[in-house]
């Protein structure tokens, strides 16, 4: 699932994020972890579209599916960074932008 | 004596260099002996593998392959109409084409694996290429990557946080915790006047940055200097010069088979297969032991252009070269017999605030930091390997700066290198430079950041804000260097190089890949639906079996001779099945014609042996209790 994330939502032009959620019991067991990560995301507006590889307590939050305006995407961005950014949970987060990277 | 039927194998200079002998990675000895990469497995993050051409085919895993464009298994590369993604195809080749398939060229390790992850092909973000980096970790062994951040000699740029936490995590834990290694190409900036030092891939201390050197053993134009690189292989050049032999993809224009693979992408991939060489010898070496011998065995050769200098280690190196030409029988040999080298230590400064103007050239500003033995302490750590430098700089034409360190032996090392084409007015906002300059040499003593402006704009002018020093080594003391430096001089004759000798490998971490199987859509709708199925057989079969029960009571079957589903019994195919439709005491009792229906006391002693039919009874003892019976 985690690889799914990325690219279909950024292809679409949808806003994803990838956050990192403190483990405040220590090594928290995944599926606790991605629990956790189910609710942040929910508080955020977004979705959970799973964790980053193999990157534990790592996952990507992506927006929902869906047509919107510029208007409300931007008020989507603006609530899901405020959201991330006060939660306790969540150690880092970082809006996903593309990378332009060139063959050698 | 290494023959093979491959059509352009004779072109493949880079292999068995017949016109100019010792112009090639020197591979046919180690072939001779039986080392092709065999156990190994290379995977070219690219924009795809064309896995089912024949040079391919034979030698691919789909294990370790991945399409991340695509987000399926298959890296199969997409043709698209500027005939682009041939590039993972060519690499691939280069690494593990087959030998003696009458079809094309050979690969360097062509007894390894090669696997293909496609992640080019499309919107590529941090946390793709974090996922690229980890992808199958312990089945990739070594990941190959010819690519990196545009080389137009402005950009700075590298792996964001994941793309740096997944190559930390990789080293860390991939190859069962003995590393991934992850071989990368310097750039091809050479005529942007572009440097690698500004390539956040090639920076880092956990990859193996490969450059290109031509057939001649020159720098190419297309290629880039700088102080992280850690040596060179050979590619092309320019027009009169050769090209790299390869499998190449048979889409669109492609034919199977190329002669002009270059650049710096044609490079590393040679070198993914020499390391793929060294594993097979001996599979336990980590990821620094390979970045070790790579430094330890590369050739410096003769080439006025290279400004090479021996550090205090006694290891020349040169911003074009690294620490030379790699050379696979010397790579192999010190595989061989190499211990690993003691863990990683490390020492961070503090963050060093400064405020100090850059003054232009030809003055300079120069800031120090000491590190005493007192620092070292804790970490144990005594000789260097990578250093590395954090520098935020403020400065209206970014390209204007120049920066070299000095480490305490007096080494040079030009982290960074003035750009013409760089105007960016942003400066430096916590770049990493990071130099192997100083590799094998004490890590006491004082460090030097000399900064100037070079550039002829009155612009205002730039400060240094702070920056701070990291230094990473071991606890190895010089001496030890040298031993091991000796020690890997006398096996270079070969002869340790067969199967008698091995040395101890200690055993690797079971480490669980989490995506290892995940249940598809299609494959729990299949699940769902062969669940249906067989309730509902379940159900029918049970109503069938019910309802033939009711109808043998009511026509009083069992008591006119032999049960009449016992022919039915018969014919069946599974016992299983008969042993639920028959009933446990047979009807040979009902009326004595047992030696008539012989099938039935056979099967009923078989299928149900501690129960003995009664005795013959009067038919009308047993009127109403065919229930009882069957």
């Amino acid at each position: 699932l985690s690889e799914a994330g990325g690219l279909d939502i950024l292809g679409t032009g949808g806003l994803s994020w990838a956050v990192h959620l403190d483990s405040l019991e220590g090594e928290r067991k995944e599926e606790s972890l991605t629990q956790q990560a189910d609710a942040v995301a929910q508080a955020a507006g977004l979705v959970n579209a799973g964790r980053i590889g193999e990157l534990q307590g790592h996952y990507l939050f992506v927006q929902p599916t869906g047509h919107r305006q510029a208007m409300e995407v931007e008020a989507m961005r603006q609530q899901a960074e405020a959201v991330l950014a006060r939660h306790e949970a969540v150690r880092w987060h970082s809006e996903q932008t593309l990378l332009k990277r060139a063959k050698r | 004596s290494i023959h093979f039927n491959d059509p352009k194998y004779p072109q493949q200079w880079h292999l068995n260099n017949r016109r100019s002998p010792g112009r090639d990675i020197n591979v046919t000895g180690v072939w001779e002996r039986n080392v092709t990469g065999r156990g190994v497995t290379v995977v070219v993050v690219d924009d795809g593998v064309e896995h089912t051409v024949q040079d391919i085919a034979p030698n691919y895993s789909p294990e370790g392959s991945y399409d991340l464009n695509s987000n399926d298994p298959d890296p199969m590369p997409h043709p698209d109409e500027e005939n682009g993604n041939h590039h993972g195809t060519r690499c691939a080749g280069e690494i593990a084409a087959v030998p003696n398939n009458s079809f094309c060229a050979v690969g360097v390790a062509y007894g390894s694996r090669i696997a293909g992850i496609r992640v080019l092909d499309g919107p590529l973000t941090d946390s793709m290429e974090a996922v690229a980096f980890n992808k199958h970790y312990q089945i990739n062994d070594i990941y190959s990557c010819s690519w990196g951040p545009d080389d137009d000699g402005k950009t700075v740029d590298g792996p964001h946080q994941l793309g740096k936490a997944a190559l930390q995590h990789g080293v860390m834990a991939g190859r069962q915790g003995f590393g991934s290694i992850f071989v990368v190409a310097s750039g091809n900036g050479g005529q942007h006047n572009d440097n690698c030092n500004y390539d956040g891939y090639a920076n880092s201390i956990y990859t193996v940055t490969i450059g290109a050197v031509d057939e001649e053993g020159r720098m190419p134009f297309y290629a880039e200097e700088c102080a992280s690189m850690l040596a060179v292989t050979f590619s092309g050049g320019d027009k009169m010069l050769r090209s790299i032999v390869t499998t190449d993809w048979d889409l669109q224009k492609g034919t199977g088979c190329t002669e002009g693979h270059t650049g710096t992408s044609a490079a590393a991939p040679l070198a993914a297969g020499m390391i793929a060489l060294m594993l097979q010898v001996r599979p336990c070496l980590t990821w620094r032991d390979v970045q070790h011998i790579i430094v330890f065995t590369a050739i410096q050769y003769e080439d006025h252009h290279a400004d090479w200098l021996t550090n205090e280690a006694g290891f020349s190196h040169s911003h074009q070269h690294g620490f030379g030409l790699l050379n696979a029988w010397r790579l192999v040999n010190a595989a061989k017999i190499w211990t690993s080298v003691p863990y990683l230590a490390s020492y961070v400064s503090p963050m060093l605030k400064e405020n100090k103007a850059v003054p232009r050239s030809p003055h300079s500003l120069e800031v120090l930091w000491n590190v005493s033995r007192t620092d070292l302490e804790m970490s144990g750590l005594k000789t260097l390997e990578h250093v590395a430098v954090t520098v935020s700089i403020t400065h209206p034409r970014r390209g204007s700066l120049e920066l070299k360190l000095f480490c305490p032996s007096g080494m040079m090392s030009l982290i960074g290198a003035p750009r013409s084409m760089d105007s960016d007015p942003n400066g430096f906002n916590a770049w990493t430079f990071s130099t192997v300059r100083c590799w094998g040499e004490r890590a006491r003593g004082v460090y030097r950041l000399v900064i100037r402006d070079v550039g002829d704009e009155p612009l205002q002018m730039g400060i240094l804000q702070q920056w701070q020093l990291t230094l990473y080594g071991s606890m190895w003391s010089p001496v030890d260097i040298k031993d091991r430096q000796s020690l890997l001089e006398s096996a270079m004759s070969g002869k340790y190089l067969h199967d008698g000798f091995t040395l101890p490998c200690p055993p690797g971490l079971k480490i669980p890949e989490e995506d290892g199987y995940t249940i598809t859509p299609n494959t729990l709708k299949t699940l769902v639906l062969v669940g249906c199925f067989s309730v509902f057989w379940t159900i029918y079969y049970m109503l069938e079996v019910c309802l033939s029960q009711r109808n043998k009571a009511s026509t009083h079957g069992c008591r006119k001779g032999c049960c009449p589903w016992a022919p039915r019994r018969q014919n069946s195919k599974d016992a299983g099945t008969a042993l639920e439709s028959m009933p446990l005491c047979s009807s040979k009792d009902l009326d004595g014609v047992d030696s008539e229906h012989g099938d039935c006391t056979t099967a009923s002693s078989f299928l149900a042996p501690e129960l003995d039919c009664p005795p013959h009874q009067p038919p009308d003892l047993l009127q109403g209790k065919s229930g009882q019976i069957c």
